[in-house]
């Protein structure tokens, strides 16, 4: 018996929307300490990986772990039901589920769904947990801004850190740009920008993996960009009192 | 030279 109630639904409608241009059919795990997924892109590029602890919902029980393989796009199709204030609660009563139901609540009305399940065997990376020479917290807005503007110039985008800050920057056939974000100790959360570097990077990415997972600066107003030098960065938005929803991108090496 | 994730990570 599986049971697990977002009291703010449309929660879980962001952390979908997010994540839909990046995987196609995902595994989703339920045990005693919550919901986590873990799915690559098509390409085999980056990895998405969610992770939802019991305690941030409003109602959670797990007697038994389950594995519950779902296609993305006809999860949209459900949650496309529901409003953004709905509650939404996902139940399935069987150990070896073959559908997931759906309860969306709002205040004048509530509706039933079930989604038909599919079993996937799909390969589950570990990742290692790892110490990153440079970790920067920016806004999360900012970060979106950067990456789009910068991805007209060029489809792969440097990223550098030193003490000073974070520095993005392009090379394109149509010439060139950089923007340094400097950091600041504003007392304002949601703006401030931190650089812990003990050592710097200088590492070349994909924009359009970025471009595809910022939709996720919904979820929250701050990103993490997590890197070591010739390492996937890790892009984490913190999902307040739940948990997070990450991105591990694997570099670009220069031939 | 695009890399791919699974080169960094062991699948378990």
């Amino acid at each position: 018996m599986f049971e697990a109630k977002f009291e703010d639904g449309g929660l879980f409608k962001k952390i979908v929307e997010a994540i839909k241009e990046l995987v196609k059919n995902v595994n989703l795990e339920a045990n005693g300490t919550g919901i986590s997924l873990q799915a690559m892109d098509t390409s085999h590029v980056a990895l998405v990986a969610l992770q939802l602890n019991e305690k941030g919902f409003k109602k959670y029980r797990c007697e038994k772990s389950l594995t519950m393989g779902l296609s993305i796009e006809n999860l949209q199709k459900i949650l496309k039901c529901s409003g953004n204030d709905d509650q939404i609660t996902l139940r399935t009563q069987d150990e070896e589920p073959t559908t997931l139901s759906f309860t969306f609540e709002s205040k004048n009305r509530i509706s039933e769904f079930q989604l038909n399940l599919m079993s996937l065997d799909q390969e589950q990376l570990g990742v290692p947990d790892t110490e990153y020479s440079s970790v920067v917290r920016m806004p999360s807005n900012e970060f979106t801004k950067i990456c789009r503007e910068l991805g007209n110039i060029n489809e792969a985008i440097g990223i550098e850190t030193s003490k000073e800050g974070i520095k993005f920057y392009v090379k394109g056939d149509i010439g060139e740009g950089q923007v340094s974000v400097k950091i600041n100790d504003t007392e304002k959360p949601e703006e401030r920008v931190e650089c812990e570097v003990d050592e710097p990077v200088n590492l070349s990415f994909a924009v359009r993996y970025f471009n595809l997972f910022n939709k996720a600066s919904a979820l929250s107003s701050q990103v993490i960009l997590s890197m070591s030098q010739d390492q996937p960065l890790v892009i984490e938005y913190i999902i307040e009192e739940m948990g997070s929803l990450k991105l591990y991108l694997a570099p670009k090496i220069n031939d | 030279m695009q890399k791919k994730i699974a080169s960094y990570f062991k699948s378990s």
